[in-house]
């Protein structure tokens, strides 16, 4: 439906950071897309995002695919109840959640299994599935199915009140002994997971906040990118996008 | 000429505690190949999977997950780590032409390796949740057959499970950057390998000069959802010795029933 090109020019043994659009010309815009939703709330509709990089007399250099979903995940704290409340495009929704640890604890992981898995937790008409923080952080293959079936996630960094700082005696009182270890692990792990329409929420642990450092740093990594930090006006209109 | 783009290496692989082979990652991969036999060391692997899997695969222990067949498995707290240090072996092929570059991924390993590529060597350092991407094109023959072995060592810290038990073991596992209900749970048994090994799919990514790396979509939403833009934000690398002009190109298509696609 949409195809857009533009020139780059890279040099020597270098990497370069590039952003589509690059001025309000080159926009990939959309009239009324077919939204993602949650199960039982509406279809989950996908589109196959295509980028490819072709180089000046060599042809088509490199590939890359993914399917997405245009849904907006809003959540807030309910000042009455100390929940958090969800909306998904705007409508608000009921979770109906279940925990997950993995598919297979020998880790005998595959995508029949996952099929078969988010599958059931679709049937049983849940519409979301928080992955505990003693366990992974889930596979793509596992984020496909809950892409395809309508399962938010919820996934959690690999902290845990029992291991880290409040168990009985306390143990790991600041967490894993490296602290850039632990970063960098969750910086790629955000990087290979974030294209999915089903990632609705970063937990930092269970039942534990990770130590200050960790805590401050991916709080800061998963913010908002200030590209985005418009103020909604009363229609939902962005005071400051594009035009 | 290869075509660019990923090829997972599933099948073929083989398996054997360290302990019990006396070559190098060198020798493995030139002038010594393993192979399985009545006295080799060598198994089927489970790639990806983990050490267990594999002895579980070859009935070399009991599966843990039934009756009381996990106390028959001897725990890495008692055997020491090297017990459960494994090399993992199997070859694949290569066509690159002059402008095409190779790498070979790991997408997970846990917890740390060493890998040998027709007798050179990479380190793939620690950590269970990062991928592993090796720039391996001037390693692999242009034509023909490549060995590939990758010695994976334990976490770090896998602890010991109190006779009691409980949530973590000793917690030691909390330590390193790891899946932490491997010591133990109030659900589940301890993992007595303390899931070792390259449990996320191993591929070769063959590419041109130009890379993409980690693009990011992200969507905005105007005027009650009818005007949406997509924005996407992506990495390039350019491993060659000159300026390259190039055409990026985003392309956003839907699936019609019955594998029609509207372009």
């Amino acid at each position: 439906e949409h195809l857009q090109t533009q020139r780059v020019s890279i040099p020597a043994e270098s990497r370069v950071q590039y952003t589509f659009p690059q001025s309000a010309n080159w926009q990939l815009f959309f009239y009324k897309p077919n939204l993602w939703w949650p199960n039982g709330m509406g279809k989950q509709s996908l589109y196959n995002v295509v980028i490819t990089v072709d180089v000046k007399g060599y042809g088509e250099s490199d590939s890359w695919g993914h399917l997405f979903g245009f849904r907006k995940i809003e959540s807030h704290i309910d000042s009455a109840t100390g929940g958090r409340l969800f909306k998904i495009n705007g409508e608000p929704i009921f979770i109906r959640g279940g925990n997950w640890i993995l598919s297979d604890g020998l880790l005998r992981l595959s995508k029949k299994r996952y099929s078969a898995d988010i599958k059931f937790h679709a049937d049983m008409n849940f519409n979301m599935i928080r992955c505990w923080g003693g366990g992974l952080a889930e596979r793509p293959e596992f984020y496909y199915y809950c892409d395809l079936y309508g399962l938010l996630v919820w996934q959690e960094f690999w902290i845990t009140g029992d291991v880290d700082g409040r168990g009985d005696p306390v143990s790991n009182p600041d967490g894993p002994l490296d602290h850039d270890l632990f970063m960098l692990c969750a910086r790629d792990t955000v990087k290979l997971l974030r294209n999915h329409p089903s990632l609705a929420l970063w937990v930092g642990g269970n039942e534990q906040i990770p130590p200050e450092d960790i805590n401050t740093a991916l709080k800061n990594d998963l913010k908002l990118h200030p590209l985005f930090q418009n103020v909604l006006n009363e229609n939902g209109d962005s005071a400051t996008g594009f035009s | 000429m290869a075509g660019i783009g990923k090829t997972k290496l599933v099948s073929g692989w083989l398996a054997a505690r360290s302990t019990e082979v006396n070559l190098t990652g060198t020798q493995l991969t030139t002038t010594n190949p393993p192979s399985k036999g009545p006295r080799s060391p060598w198994i089927d692997a489970e790639v990806p999977g983990t050490v267990l899997g594999t002895l579980v695969k070859n009935k070399v222990v009991p599966d843990p997950f039934y009756g009381l067949e996990n106390e028959t498995i001897i725990d890495i707290a008692h055997s020491g780590r090297e017990y459960y240090t494994f090399w993992f072996f199997t070859t694949f092929q290569s066509e690159l032409s002059g402008s095409q570059h190779l790498d070979l991924n790991f997408r997970a390993v846990n917890y740390s390796a060493e890998v040998y590529i027709n007798g050179h060597k990479k380190v793939l350092p620690k950590g269970m949740f990062r991928r592993h991407s090796l720039d391996v094109t001037d390693i692999v023959h242009p034509e023909g057959q490549n060995l590939l072995a990758v010695l994976v060592h334990p976490p770090d810290h896998p602890g010991s499970i109190p006779s009691q038990g409980g949530q973590g073991g000793d917690h030691e596992i909390g330590k390193d950057v790891a899946t932490q209900y491997v010591e133990g749970w109030d659900w589940i048994a301890p993992i007595r390998d303390r899931n070792t090994g390259i449990w996320d799919e191993v591929s070769i990514y063959v590419t041109g000069p130009v890379k993409i790396i980690d693009p990011h979509l992200v969507s905005t939403f105007f005027d009650n959802y009818k005007r949406v833009y997509l924005h996407a934000t992506t990495e390039l690398i350019n491993r060659s010795a000159w300026v390259v002009d190039c055409s990026l190109n985003i392309q956003v298509t839907t699936e019609l029933e019955g594998n029609m696609c509207l372009v």
